[in-house]
């Protein structure tokens, strides 16, 4: 489903060249679970966004479900990342001035699902994270945790074919980190293609393999029941 | 060092109260290094902004360092904040227009530390914290961790009495993780009052005792090594 050939993305910061990511080849077939990890720095986030759509390689090519992603404007790319791919992101994005249910409603205003159809959806998104009663509270009256838990709502509403998750639990307990975990196991058993960003093996562990990204290379690759 | 008596928080959310600290009773002593632990949503954050005067509390007494600091007007409530206290933010607050190095350079700024100096300092918590290659970069041009980091650096730059971290290690590899926590023991050990808001019980056990929240309220107290 995912193919990327020698994919390189390069930051310019004043006269510095920064080489995020470097010569990444891989290959991520149609329903499988694949974990990210690597130091602080070496190029998760950059490689997820470039997967995700949100940013183009500086080299490269990359195809998603058979079609070169390189070769698409702007706005082919976001017809792609809004109907085939839910993101979740390392610091959330949600928007300010919408409710936590609000903003759970949000890829689903974007896909014309109807109002009354969009309620109901958000509201058992919403309580499936254990957020019912937050969902009438803004971003900024919501804690980290519960930031990250409408984040992971709002990004598999549409039962997107690809999600994209950087660091999923970073804010959360063990308890509710392990609810976000199986609600993930549960959309992947049912054919869902994943990639989790994560620094906590535990995480890892769930995923059928998982990618060693370091200074912007795959450096190792490993079956998750070997971390 | 820290005396809380009888400490609420009560947020407004439209017409519904939310109850976010009940009847917190704690002190803290100077030199010790508490951990502070819970589900997402406990109140863990607004404890800790309370205690970091970014918040005051809707009933109950707070003294620090011997002075009640609810009787306190904004101004003074700033002063005791920029002198006294070093907060690492559960998402770091850099501001966008600073570079790594200039946020760092930021509370010596409000000190009235002169320039040579404050450059000097700078580069050398920034190295400390592995940054030197990206001193010059925005926030928006680091990593997660990277900027996690920047915030750590910011935070202990003037060597302040105490030191408020929430979740200070949550986006950072356990390499990175732990130079942070080496740093701040090394602080602790020489006389720092500390205190860390984590999921994490490896970053827990390093405290000499832990406080656990539960719905607002102090739930239970262990030693460290209890973990
Ligand atoms: N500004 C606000 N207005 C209303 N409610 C708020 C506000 N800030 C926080 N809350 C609520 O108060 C409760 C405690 O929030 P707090 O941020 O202290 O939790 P926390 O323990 O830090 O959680 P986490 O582990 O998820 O970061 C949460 O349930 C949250 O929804
Ligand atoms: N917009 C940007 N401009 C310049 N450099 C950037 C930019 N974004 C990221 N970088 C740099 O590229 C490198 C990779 O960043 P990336 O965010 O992918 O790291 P990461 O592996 O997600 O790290 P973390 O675990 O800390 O989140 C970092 O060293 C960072 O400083
Ligand atoms: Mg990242
Ligand atoms: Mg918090």
């Amino acid at each position: 489903m995912i193919h990327l050939a020698g994919i390189c993305r390069t930051y310019q910061v004043g006269d510095q060249p920064v080489r995020a990511l470097v010569d990444v080849d891989e290959e991520i077939r149609e329903g499988e679970h694949v974990a990210i990890m690597g130091p602080s720095g070496s190029g998760k986030s950059t490689l997820l966004n470039v997967i995700g759509c949100l940013d183009r390689p500086t080299a490269g090519s990359y195809t998603l479900g058979g079609r070169e992603v390189g070769g698409l404007d702007d706005s082919a790319l976001t017809q792609v990342r809004r109907h085939e791919i839910g993101f979740v992101f390392q610091f959330f994005h949600l928007i300010p001035r919408l409710s936590a249910a609000e903003n759970v409603e949000l890829p689903m205003v974007f896909a014309g699902v109807p109002r009354r159809e969009r309620r109901q959806r958000a509201a058992a998104a919403i309580a499936a994270v254990g957020l019912e009663e937050r969902a009438a509270h803004l971003p900024e009256q919501l804690s980290g945790g519960e930031r990250q838990r409408v984040a992971m709502a709002r990004a598999t509403i549409m039962r997107p074919a690809l999600l994209l998750a950087d660091e999923p639990t970073g804010n959360l307990d063990s308890k509710s980190g392990n609810a976000v975990l199986e609600m993930l196991d549960e959309l992947s058993d049912n054919g869902l293609t994943l990639l989790v960003v994560t620094h906590n093996p535990k995480v890892a562990q769930r995923a059928d393999r998982i990618l060693f990204l370091v200074d912007g290379r795959i450096a190792k690759r490993v079956a998750g029941d070997q971390v």
